[in-house]
Protein backbone atom coordinates (compact mmCIF):
# COMPACT_ATOMS: atom_id res chain seq x y z
CA UNK A 1 0.00 0.00 0.00
CA UNK A 2 1.43 3.62 -0.73
CA UNK A 3 0.13 7.32 -0.57
CA UNK A 4 -1.34 6.95 -4.39
CA UNK A 5 -3.49 4.67 -4.03
CA UNK A 6 -4.47 5.01 -0.25
CA UNK A 7 -5.21 8.62 -1.74
CA UNK A 8 -7.08 7.11 -5.00
CA UNK A 9 -9.25 4.96 -3.15
CA UNK A 10 -10.30 7.82 -0.86
CA UNK A 11 -10.72 9.70 -4.11
CA UNK A 12 -12.83 7.33 -5.32
CA UNK A 13 -15.07 6.62 -2.15
CA UNK A 14 -15.51 10.74 -1.80
CA UNK A 15 -16.87 10.25 -5.53
CA UNK A 16 -19.18 7.93 -5.28
CA UNK A 17 -20.45 9.48 -1.82
CA UNK A 18 -20.60 13.00 -3.62
CA UNK A 19 -22.96 11.60 -6.32
CA UNK A 20 -25.07 9.51 -3.38
CA UNK A 21 -25.45 12.64 -1.71
CA UNK A 22 -26.69 14.71 -4.92
CA UNK A 23 -28.73 12.46 -5.52
CA UNK A 24 -30.32 11.88 -2.37
CA UNK A 25 -30.61 15.73 -0.90
CA UNK A 26 -31.75 17.18 -4.41
CA UNK A 27 -34.38 14.50 -4.86
CA UNK A 28 -33.21 14.15 -8.46
CA UNK A 29 -30.81 12.41 -10.83
CA UNK A 30 -30.72 14.83 -13.20
CA UNK A 31 -27.64 14.83 -15.73
CA UNK A 32 -26.91 11.62 -14.06
CA UNK A 33 -26.04 8.66 -16.59
CA UNK A 34 -28.35 5.81 -15.02
CA UNK A 35 -26.70 3.18 -17.81
CA UNK A 36 -23.11 4.34 -16.20
CA UNK A 37 -23.76 3.56 -12.62
CA UNK A 38 -25.62 0.50 -13.72
CA UNK A 39 -22.06 0.16 -16.21
CA UNK A 40 -19.82 0.81 -13.11
CA UNK A 41 -22.33 -1.99 -10.48
CA UNK A 42 -21.59 -4.44 -13.05
CA UNK A 43 -18.02 -4.01 -12.94
CA UNK A 44 -17.30 -4.17 -9.64
CA UNK A 45 -20.06 -7.29 -9.54
CA UNK A 46 -17.88 -8.55 -12.28
CA UNK A 47 -14.45 -7.67 -10.69
CA UNK A 48 -14.75 -8.23 -7.40
CA UNK A 49 -15.70 -11.94 -7.17
CA UNK A 50 -12.80 -12.94 -6.03
CA UNK A 51 -14.55 -11.50 -2.21
CA UNK A 52 -15.43 -15.14 -2.40
CA UNK A 53 -12.25 -16.64 -3.47
CA UNK A 54 -9.17 -15.20 -2.18
CA UNK A 55 -8.83 -12.80 0.91
CA UNK A 56 -6.02 -10.17 0.74
CA UNK A 57 -6.46 -8.07 3.39
CA UNK A 58 -9.31 -6.58 5.40
CA UNK A 59 -9.22 -3.05 3.52
CA UNK A 60 -9.01 -4.61 0.37
CA UNK A 61 -12.37 -6.62 1.55
CA UNK A 62 -14.16 -3.89 3.68
CA UNK A 63 -13.62 -1.60 0.56
CA UNK A 64 -14.87 -3.94 -2.01
CA UNK A 65 -18.27 -4.51 -0.33
CA UNK A 66 -18.57 -0.64 0.20
CA UNK A 67 -18.28 0.06 -3.01
CA UNK A 68 -20.86 -2.45 -4.60
CA UNK A 69 -23.02 -1.42 -1.84
CA UNK A 70 -22.82 2.32 -2.97
CA UNK A 71 -23.02 0.87 -6.59
CA UNK A 72 -26.21 -0.60 -5.80
CA UNK A 73 -27.62 1.92 -3.50
CA UNK A 74 -27.04 4.24 -6.31
CA UNK A 75 -28.78 2.24 -9.10
CA UNK A 76 -31.32 1.93 -6.78
CA UNK A 77 -31.73 5.59 -6.37
CA UNK A 78 -31.97 6.30 -9.81
CA UNK A 79 -33.99 3.38 -11.62
CA UNK A 80 -36.36 3.22 -8.15
CA UNK A 81 -36.58 5.69 -5.84
CA UNK A 82 -35.93 8.93 -8.16
CA UNK A 83 -37.52 7.35 -11.29
CA UNK A 84 -39.85 9.76 -11.87
CA UNK A 85 -36.50 12.46 -12.46
CA UNK A 86 -34.83 10.32 -14.15
CA UNK A 87 -34.34 11.96 -17.56
CA UNK A 88 -33.37 8.89 -20.07
CA UNK A 89 -33.89 10.61 -23.42
CA UNK A 90 -30.70 12.55 -22.48
CA UNK A 91 -29.20 9.27 -21.12
CA UNK A 92 -28.72 8.33 -24.96
CA UNK A 93 -25.51 6.38 -25.13
CA UNK A 94 -25.30 3.52 -26.88
CA UNK A 95 -24.10 0.83 -24.29
CA UNK A 96 -23.19 -1.29 -27.08
CA UNK A 97 -20.63 1.92 -28.19
CA UNK A 98 -18.82 1.16 -25.17
CA UNK A 99 -19.05 -2.70 -25.09
CA UNK A 100 -17.97 -3.55 -28.24
CA UNK A 101 -15.04 -1.75 -28.22
CA UNK A 102 -14.55 -2.84 -24.03
CA UNK A 103 -15.12 -6.78 -25.31
CA UNK A 104 -12.65 -6.33 -27.87
CA UNK A 105 -10.44 -5.37 -25.16
CA UNK A 106 -11.24 -7.69 -22.93
CA UNK A 107 -9.00 -10.17 -24.89
CA UNK A 108 -6.41 -8.03 -23.76
CA UNK A 109 -7.43 -5.92 -20.69
CA UNK A 110 -9.69 -6.51 -18.00
CA UNK A 111 -11.97 -3.47 -17.91
CA UNK A 112 -12.20 0.36 -19.26
CA UNK A 113 -15.14 2.18 -18.26
CA UNK A 114 -15.91 6.11 -18.29
CA UNK A 115 -18.71 7.46 -16.35
CA UNK A 116 -21.01 8.99 -19.39
CA UNK A 117 -21.47 11.79 -17.87
CA UNK A 118 -18.72 13.01 -19.75
CA UNK A 119 -20.53 12.26 -22.66
CA UNK A 120 -23.64 13.71 -21.66
CA UNK A 121 -21.91 16.98 -20.87
CA UNK A 122 -20.91 16.38 -24.68
CA UNK A 123 -24.31 16.09 -25.70
CA UNK A 124 -26.39 18.34 -23.36
CA UNK A 125 -23.82 20.87 -23.30
CA UNK A 126 -23.70 21.10 -19.69
CA UNK A 127 -23.24 19.31 -16.17
CA UNK A 128 -24.81 20.69 -13.02
CA UNK A 129 -21.42 21.69 -10.62
CA UNK A 130 -21.76 18.79 -8.18
CA UNK A 131 -21.74 16.53 -11.41
CA UNK A 132 -18.45 18.09 -12.17
CA UNK A 133 -16.90 17.54 -8.82
CA UNK A 134 -17.95 14.23 -8.80
CA UNK A 135 -16.41 13.07 -12.39
CA UNK A 136 -13.47 15.17 -11.09
CA UNK A 137 -13.04 12.95 -8.34
CA UNK A 138 -12.96 10.39 -9.97
CA UNK A 139 -10.91 11.38 -12.44
CA UNK A 140 -8.41 12.16 -9.53
CA UNK A 141 -8.68 8.62 -8.38
CA UNK A 142 -7.71 7.34 -11.92
CA UNK A 143 -5.15 9.72 -12.28
CA UNK A 144 -3.42 9.09 -8.85
CA UNK A 145 -3.54 5.02 -9.72
CA UNK A 146 -0.82 6.22 -11.99
CA UNK A 147 1.14 7.01 -9.31
CA UNK A 148 0.05 4.31 -7.54
CA UNK A 149 1.64 1.84 -10.41
CA UNK A 150 4.89 4.37 -11.03
CA UNK A 151 5.62 3.73 -7.00
CA UNK A 152 5.29 0.01 -7.21
CA UNK A 153 7.08 -0.77 -10.31
CA UNK A 154 10.26 1.44 -8.81
CA UNK A 155 10.04 0.59 -5.34
CA UNK A 156 8.17 -2.85 -5.67
CA UNK A 157 9.27 -3.97 -9.04
CA UNK A 158 5.64 -4.58 -9.15
CA UNK A 159 3.70 -4.38 -12.61
CA UNK A 160 0.76 -5.39 -13.85
CA UNK A 161 0.32 -4.92 -17.61
CA UNK A 162 -4.08 -5.36 -17.26
CA UNK A 163 -4.59 -2.78 -14.79
CA UNK A 164 -1.88 -0.20 -16.29
CA UNK A 165 -3.30 -0.43 -19.88
CA UNK A 166 -6.97 -0.67 -18.66
CA UNK A 167 -6.15 2.18 -16.01
CA UNK A 168 -4.24 4.58 -18.23
CA UNK A 169 -7.49 4.27 -21.15
CA UNK A 170 -9.74 5.32 -18.42
CA UNK A 171 -7.32 8.07 -17.69
CA UNK A 172 -6.82 9.31 -21.01
CA UNK A 173 -10.80 9.92 -21.27
CA UNK A 174 -10.89 12.47 -18.15
CA UNK A 175 -8.15 14.84 -19.82
CA UNK A 176 -10.59 17.21 -21.49
CA UNK A 177 -12.77 16.67 -18.92
CA UNK A 178 -10.07 18.51 -16.50
CA UNK A 179 -9.30 20.80 -18.93
CA UNK A 180 -12.83 21.85 -18.71
CA UNK A 181 -13.23 21.60 -15.14
CA UNK A 182 -10.35 23.54 -14.34
CA UNK A 183 -11.21 26.52 -16.98
CA UNK A 184 -14.38 26.54 -16.35
CA UNK A 185 -15.98 25.34 -12.62
CA UNK A 186 -12.79 26.06 -10.89
CA UNK A 187 -11.88 29.35 -12.27
CA UNK A 188 -15.20 30.47 -13.93
CA UNK A 189 -19.24 29.77 -13.31
CA UNK A 190 -19.23 27.16 -11.48
CA UNK A 191 -21.04 25.13 -13.82
CA UNK A 192 -19.55 23.62 -16.61
CA UNK A 193 -20.78 24.61 -20.14
CA UNK A 194 -19.36 24.27 -23.09
CA UNK A 195 -18.53 26.76 -25.84
CA UNK B 1 1.94 -9.77 -18.39
CA UNK B 2 2.63 -9.44 -14.74
CA UNK B 3 4.99 -9.58 -12.08
CA UNK B 4 6.55 -8.56 -8.80
CA UNK B 5 3.85 -9.27 -6.33
CA UNK B 6 0.02 -9.51 -5.67
CA UNK B 7 -2.38 -7.33 -7.89
CA UNK B 8 -4.13 -5.96 -4.65
CA UNK B 9 -5.83 -2.99 -6.14
CA UNK B 10 -9.19 -2.56 -5.83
Amino acid sequence: MNIFRLSGDLCHLVAIIILFLKIWKSKSCAGISGKSQVLFAVVFTTRYLDLFTSFISIYNTVMKVVYLASAYATVSLIYLRFRSTFDSESDSFRVEFLLVPVAGLSFLENYAFTPLELFMITKTGEAASITTHYLFFLGLYRALYLGNWLWRYHVEEFFDQIAVVSGVVQTIFYCDFFYLYFTRVIRGSGKMSLP
Amino acid sequence: CSFGGQKDEL
